[in-house]
């Protein structure tokens, strides 16, 4: 689970990042 | 302590005039506004769809896109984690949209 949720904040960034 | 609120000032509609210049998006290589091939937005539409809270996994994803060889999938499914679209859950076979909302 504490992976599940490290991947959808790491993936969140990178969406994140994208839209900057 | 009264607020002032003024009142946005009235938009003027920006006209579109050059639109037969647009060119249009003819032949099979078809991308949609948000910048993903249809091959990834299919794959990202199913991943969206899918109600589990694990995600959908990828031998689900291999069922309902038939058409589509599992490299290709497997390339849109890298492309959509590295732009942070999705995100893979339980396992690395199993994924999750992150822009679900």
């Amino acid at each position: 689970l504490v992976r599940i949720q490290r991947n959808k904040a790491a993936a969140l960034l990178r969406l994140a990042a994208r839209n900057v | 302590n009264k607020s002032h609120n003024q009142p946005s000032a009235g938009r003027v509609p920006i006209g579109n005039p050059g639109m037969g210049e647009a060119g249009n998006f003819g032949g099979n290589n078809f991308m949609p506004a948000n910048g993903l091939t249809v091959a990834q937005n299919q794959v990202l539409s199913l991943i969206k769809a899918c109600p589990r809270p694990e995600g959908l996994n990828f031998h689900d994803l291999k069922n309902q896109l038939q058409h589509m060889t599992v490299a290709s999938i497997k390339q849109a499914v890298d492309f959509l984690s590295n732009e942070g679209h999705i995100y893979s859950t339980v396992d690395d076979d199993h994924f999750k949209s992150t822009d679900a909302e």
